[in-house]
């Protein structure tokens, strides 16, 4: 059947965005006092993960960038602390 | 990097549940043997128990799973998880029952991902190195190869210290494959000017036709970016080899790859179906470089760069005799020579016809 090409794009769009924030999130600072918003871009979280990879480094989303995201893995954090 | 590890070298695990995917003793022996992958690197010693609360609690679980921070997320996707050394939920490993649990190549190998879980386990993070166990991409490779690279072994060395210099008391590290066994078979075989290249799994062979020696060396240490489990290999008409794996091809020229590579190998002309080649071997004498892929083969004509028309075609018509999916073939003095599991079939293009059956190693001096 057809896709949906819009629909792909909005379904890889949410898998980025899960992904990014599952293993690339940046672990709350325990010495910080009160809330501080995340304000890490996800551009940000992208490099850090292209760079990762050994990807091109473009904070851009590109076919080499989704085809790791959607690769099985383990679900521990690639940064950050894993605890 | 690393975390703080566990302040003692006697740690115990518990198996709580079992997947319904394995018989137990396959699950037990999956374990088992992760375990083992650290023991022989480190002092540590792994102990099993079957009631109460060990240091690492082993588990199958599903989307939301007990008091688990984290969540599984069905089939694919994230495989497991676990939690550095600690009290509590600290060492604790958990696996996404959604995924096939095996023993083998198919579905995903439990003794593989268990090993990278009780890295994380240990005290370590993941690493950026794709030939490290640590790596987060699961990449299956044969369990009868020692799964740790250089990086895995410095991490956890770098927290735990080695294993203790008594070689009776424990087992040196697994190397690769004896080539001298009776079952030993090739991934890819490729010739290189006047060399042969036998590849298998991280490993190579270098045959060089005056020196019975073969010298033997990591994939890694001639083409770092490559990854291992090459699945077929051929040298080109321009002083090249090309190295096949799934989808992908690299070209090397010497000890470089090419820029831009790996490509797809729909590049070459294959439609989007084909997922991979069995074997691959330019004939010196026609230019022409034939692609084996179950029992069929395709041809490339390297001079226009192109698939030739009305391919593919079954391998036996072209080539009589060699009825068995090829695993890797290679041509010396004009002569092919066909690899299947220990068996490899000396072949005459021009007589079409195979002259000998002999053993795949016998190009060394066993």
């Amino acid at each position: 059947l057809p896709t949906h090409p819009e629909k792909d794009n909005e379904g890889d769009a949410k898998l980025v965005q899960n992904y990014l924030n599952k293993f690339y999130a940046v672990e709350p600072d325990p010495n910080q006092l009160g809330w501080k918003i995340n304000s890490e871009s996800g551009s940000e979280k992208l490099q850090k993960m292209q760079q990762f990879f050994g990807l091109k480094v473009t904070g851009k989303l590109d076919n080499e960038t989704l085809e790791m995201m959607k690769k099985p893995r383990c679900g521990v954090p690639d940064v950050g602390l894993y605890g | 990097f690393t975390l703080p590890g566990w302040k003692k070298n006697k740690l115990t695990y518990r198996i709580v549940n079992y997947t319904p995917d394995m018989s137990k003793e396959d699950v037990d022996k999956a374990i088992e043997e992760a375990f083992k992958v650290w023991s022989v690197v480190t002092p540590l010693i792994f102990t099993r128990i079957h009631k109460g609360i060990a240091d690492i609690m082993i588990a199958f679980g599903t989307r939301v799973h007990g008091h688990c921070p984290r969540y599984f997320d069905g089939p694919l996707g994230v495989l497991a998880h676990a939690f550095p050394p600690g009290n509590g939920l600290g060492g604790d490993v958990h696996f996404d029952e959604d995924e096939d649990w095996t023993t083998g190549s198919s579905g995903f190998n439990l003794f593989l991902v268990a090993a990278h879980e009780f890295g994380h386990a240990l005290g370590l993070s993941h690493s950026k190195d794709q030939r490290a166990l640590m790596f987060p991409n699961y990449a299956y490779i044969s369990p009868s190869e020692f799964p740790l690279s250089p990086d895995d072994i410095s991490g956890i060395q770098s927290i735990y210290g080695s294993p203790p210099n008594a070689p009776d008391e424990r087992p040196t590290t697994p190397t690769s494959p004896k080539i001298c066994g009776s079952q030993m078979s090739f991934d890819a075989i490729t010739t290189l000017r006047r060399e042969v290249i036998f590849l298998k799994g991280r490993h190579l062979w270098r045959v060089y036709p005056d020196n019975p020696e073969a010298e033997r060396e990591l994939i890694s240490v001639f083409w770092p970016n490559v990854t291992p489990g090459i699945e077929a290999a051929y040298e080109n008409t321009k002083d090249q080899i090309l190295l096949f794996k799934g989808n992908k091809f690299w070209i090397v020229s010497g000890y470089q790859v090419l820029l831009g590579y790996p490509k797809s190998i729909n590049t070459l002309g294959f439609p989007k179906g084909v997922k991979k080649v069995d074997a691959a071997v330019c004939n010196k004498n026609t230019g022409k470089t034939d692609f084996f892929i179950g029992d069929k083969y395709w041809r490339f004509d390297e001079n226009s760069q192109s698939m030739e028309k009305g391919y593919p075609r079954p391998t036996v018509n072209e080539f009589p005799g060699i009825s068995q999916r090829v695993d890797a073939v290679f041509q010396q003095k004009g002569l092919f020579y066909f690899f299947h599991g220990s068996k490899q079939w000396e072949f005459d293009p021009l007589a079409k016809k195979v002259i000998r059956e002999m053993k795949s190693n016998s190009w060394f001096n066993c």
